[in-house]
């Protein structure tokens, strides 16, 4: 097997850049059930979308009625259609890179309220 | 715009000044230091320009009222970075002045010269995370500096009608400021 020599494998890391991963998310909807749909959830809550419940620890796959609800008010946050699904637009905000505080209005995130006027 | 719980801000003297410093030991090598303070005095230059606040830099990092760092991965506040991409940087609310920035991005003062397709906009994170340091949380005006996302080999640095609303809520309008020149430049970018 010829290895790539390390600049193709330079390229290849920088196309992996964080985030790009959630193309495969593209279009889910309500009830879709996606595996790895939890890692977006992981960003969802980091940004301060998703809290995690108290009882159970770890985000699920599946496309429910708690995350259709974070999705609006992420579109809503980000000045995108409020369609509640991860369309195109609303995928491809999320693969963009971004400021690392969180958007939360009015809610707990990292300590910080945020205030929207 | 939105703010921070409790709308905090600065509140010292006034006519208010505000200190700023680099870290002296955690910064990157490949800009040089005159290339990385004209970038941030721009920045300060800019928010300066509208509400009643001086920024100065000093050579005195712990003393700083703002201080600016690049830091990797983990850095030991809470909010580690993530490599390439993803989270540029972030900074905190009043008045606790940390302005830190992922030394894994590839950070450009400008685009001729650096050619990499995940270049990202030294002048206009800088002027975001000033945002954040002064009060301001993000925006859901896509073509305010407040608004969160920046794609790679994009520049962002003018402010906007709702950035300027916002921090002028916060500290009043600087004297010499006039909203019309504001105005001015939003039409003629949106006829553009």
């Amino acid at each position: 097997r010829i290895l790539p020599d390390k600049s193709t494998v330079i390229t290849v890391a920088s196309h992996n850049a964080t985030w790009h991963e959630f193309m495969k998310f593209i279009d889910a909807g309500k009830g879709s059930h996606v595996s790895g749909m939890s890692e977006l959830k992981t960003y969802f809550n980091r940004f301060g979308y998703l809290p995690i419940s108290s009882n159970d620890t770890n985000f699920t796959d599946t496309f429910d009625t708690q995350f259709e609800s974070a999705v609006i008010l992420y579109q809503q946050n980000l000045g995108l259609p409020l369609t509640g699904k991860l369309d195109t637009d609303t995928i491809s905000t999320i693969m963009s890179p971004r400021c690392g505080m969180s958007d939360s209005v009015n809610t707990t995130s990292h300590g910080f309220h945020t205030t929207r006027r | 715009y939105a703010y921070f719980s409790g709308k905090p801000r600065w509140v010292n003297s006034t006519p208010m000044t505000l200190t700023y410093a680099f870290s002296p030991s955690d910064m990157i090598d490949y800009l040089s230091s005159s290339e990385i303070r004209m970038v941030f005095g721009r920045a300060f230059s800019r928010w300066a320009s509208v509400i009643p606040v001086n920024f100065t830099e000093t050579g005195n990092y712990l003393s700083a009222d703002i201080r600016i760092g690049f830091y990797r991965g983990d850095h030991g506040d809470g909010e580690p970075f993530d490599g390439v991409l993803g989270v540029l940087a972030h900074a905190f609310s009043p008045e606790n002045g940390r302005l830190h920035l992922d030394e894994a991005e590839t950070w450009a003062v400008d685009f001729d010269t650096v050619k990499s397709k995940v270049a990202v906009d030294l002048e206009s994170v800088a002027t975001h995370e000033i945002g954040h340091v002064l009060g301001l949380a993000h925006t859901s005006v896509k073509e305010a500096v407040m608004y969160p996302s920046l794609s790679p080999r994009t520049k962002k640095v003018d402010l906007k009608i709702d950035d300027v609303e916002g921090v002028q809520a916060l500290y009043g309008s600087n004297p010499n400021f006039k909203f019309s020149s504001l105005l001015e430049s939003e039409n003629s970018s949106n006829h553009a």
